[in-house]
């Protein structure tokens, strides 16, 4: 008989504000509440709970690593989510693990190398920078040479921030994956497309372009301590079938966890 | 795609010829969700669709013999309404005009100072001068510094060596010059971050500027409603700079926005050259949002 409750219009409407608020857009956020719906009240919040457990991505398998050094990691997004800051996070991180080297390829912005030089020396590893005005292939090219001939483990290359409208950034983009490949054919061994969470749909639509263009093979989560939930991670994971890496709660070094179910539903039901 | 769900259900309501109250009820329902699918916040979307209702009702659009084309009308008009007109930005005569920007991490407010410093040089025909005042930023001062060179604008910095801010120091200093406009760049910060809402409160206090400025990611999604709550009960937000409107947000925060602090959108940054600043306008941004 539970069947027969229907559920109210407002009780539904309660439900999708819940949803919308936390940023699941509104498809998949009334795909859920038609599912949901199914069940009687009293079970209906628990339900979702456990649906929406089941609709995010598992903790994924750890980072790749090369079978010979230097392993090296990709960073892009659009304008001002968190790349930079970022990678300071991974060096810092990724330091007690082997050499590592950052790559200033953002050759477009104001200051963008002066700012990933200076996290560089705080972090305390070395960093190839590029001219400003300089193609970023090149700079990727020639440092990415150097990692390899003098035996760094890791390299981390920052990008200029882009609006995935922007077809010749893209292109860019595109040139600067096929580059690294002349020096190591494997590179690069993780892309990882950083979202910001105070975003809206559009980081849906960004992790669509993206992965059309070139390799995404993992998300960042940034500025999670905000009040945003970052609720579009369920329908990339859902439609795109995109993976998430890391989840970062803040500025410093240290304001990060690696990503895992449990986070994200904490965080949406806390 | 939502929103030719909405070109749709128009087609076929302009087939039917009069409109009943369940058209209306399922038109209404249609613009929710394109609404919300644009990043509109929800309560915001709510009281939107309460108030075209009312409209609806007033127009007495179930007797109206073209309701389709009314019915679109009422929608565009409240929209454009709510999302204001620009605003020009006035210089005060003979004195130092000083512009505050304040936002999120990331939200364009080092850029933005640029653009709005070229705008004043090229437009305005005044001199600007950008001020640093970010004190947490790996080279933030000097990102400011290239844009200050760029653009041909004077350029102090208030960060001092141990980190901190010496506002005595910039008032003394830009009391002794002839810039028309100074333009100062706040480190981002979080709207829950209360240390750092309250750092804000005592720069604004301290500097009493003439212009507050939002400085708001255009991408933002429901997140918009609270950071306009919360800095505009923190502050006197005096108006909005939207930024990366050159992305393919559908821009409903610009609406979020408007609705939370009733203050106009200035400008709107259409790209990441010191150029890329233009007039808000508003019959872009509702098209973008509808469609
Ligand atoms: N609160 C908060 N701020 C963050 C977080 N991650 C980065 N930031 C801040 O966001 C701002 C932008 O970070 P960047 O690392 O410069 O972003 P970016 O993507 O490299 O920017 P562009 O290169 O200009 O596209 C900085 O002020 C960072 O400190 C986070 O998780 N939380
Ligand atoms: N495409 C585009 N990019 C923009 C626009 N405005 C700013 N940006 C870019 O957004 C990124 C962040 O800009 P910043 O000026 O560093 O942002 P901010 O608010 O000063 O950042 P914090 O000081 O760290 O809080 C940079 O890559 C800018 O070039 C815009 O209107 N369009
Ligand atoms: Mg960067
Ligand atoms: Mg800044």
């Amino acid at each position: 008989f539970s069947s027969i409750q229907v559920m109210s219009e407002d009780e539904r409407d309660e439900l999708l504000a819940f949803l919308i608020k936390a940023d699941f857009g509104v498809m998949l956020a009334e795909e859920l509440l038609d599912i949901v719906e199914e069940y009687p009240p009293e079970e209906r919040e628990m339900r979702l709970r456990t649906l929406l457990a089941s609709y995010l991505p598992p903790k994924p398998e750890p980072i790749k690593i090369a079978s010979e050094p230097p392993t090296v990691y990709y960073f892009f997004g659009v304008n001002g989510v968190g790349k930079t800051t970022t990678i300071a996070k991974f060096a810092h991180i990724l330091k007690k693990r082997g050499k590592v080297m950052v790559i200033g390829a953002d050759t477009f912005r104001a200051a963008a190398t002066d700012q990933l030089g200076l996290w560089a020396e705080k972090v305390g590893v070395d960093a190839h920078l590029g001219e400003r005005g300089a193609d970023p292939s090149s700079v990727i090219y020639t440092g990415v040479e150097k990692a390899k001939a003098r035996g760094y483990d890791f390299v981390l290359v920052d990008t200029a921030g882009r609006m995935s409208t922007k077809k010749n950034l893209i292109e860019e983009l595109k040139k600067m994956e096929r580059v690294v490949k002349k020096v190591v054919p494997d590179a690069p061994h993780e892309s990882f497309l950083v979202l910001d969470a105070t975003q809206g749909q559009a980081a849906f639509r960004q992790a669509k372009t993206f992965m059309e263009a070139v390799q995404v093979t993992r998300i960042i989560l940034t500025k999670l301590d905000s009040t945003a939930k970052g609720g579009f991670i369920f329908s990339i994971w859902k439609e795109l079938g995109l993976p998430i890496a890391f989840l970062s709660f803040g500025q410093e070094l240290d304001d990060w966890v690696e990503y895992s179910p449990s986070v994200i539903l904490d965080n949406l039901f806390g | 795609d939502l929103s030719d769900k909405l070109v749709n259900m128009l087609n076929s309501l302009r087939k039917k010829g009069k409109l009943t109250k369940e058209d209306i009820d399922k038109f209404l329902k249609n613009l929710k969700m394109v609404l919300l699918a644009s990043d509109v916040g929800f309560d915001v979307v709510r009281v939107f669709i309460k108030d075209v209702r009312k409209k609806l009702e007033e127009a007495n659009i179930e007797k109206s013999i073209s309701p389709v084309d009314q019915l679109t009308k009422i929608v565009y008009d409240e929209m454009r309404e709510i999302l204001g007109q620009p605003v020009p930005l006035k210089l005060k005569p003979g004195k130092l005009t000083q512009i505050l920007l304040v936002g999120l991490q990331g939200s364009g407010k080092t850029t933005t100072a640029g653009k709005l410093a070229y705008y004043i040089k090229k437009k305005l025909r005044k001199s600007p001068i950008l001020v640093a005042a970010d004190t947490y930023r790996p080279a933030a001062a000097q990102q400011l510094r290239t844009l200050a060179n760029e653009v041909d604008a004077g350029f102090y910095s208030m960060v001092k060596e141990d980190g901190t801010l010496d506002i005595d120091g910039y008032k003394k200093f830009i009391r002794g010059t002839l810039y028309d406009v100074a333009i100062i760049d706040s480190a981002g910060r979080m709207h829950v971050d209360e240390e750092l809402m309250e750092e804000i409160k005592q720069l604004h206090e301290a500097l009493q500027p003439d212009y507050v400025f939002l400085v708001a990611d255009a991408m933002l999604g429901q997140e918009a409603v609270d950071i306009a709550d919360a800095f505009h009960k923190a502050l006197p937000i005096s108006g909005v700079i939207l930024t990366k409107v050159d992305g393919d947000t559908r821009g409903g925060a610009a609406l979020s926005l408007r609705y939370v602090t009733g203050v106009p959108i200035y400008f709107m940054g259409m790209g990441e050259k010191v150029d890329a600043l233009e007039p808000f306008d508003p019959d872009e941004i509702s098209a973008r949002i509808l469609d």
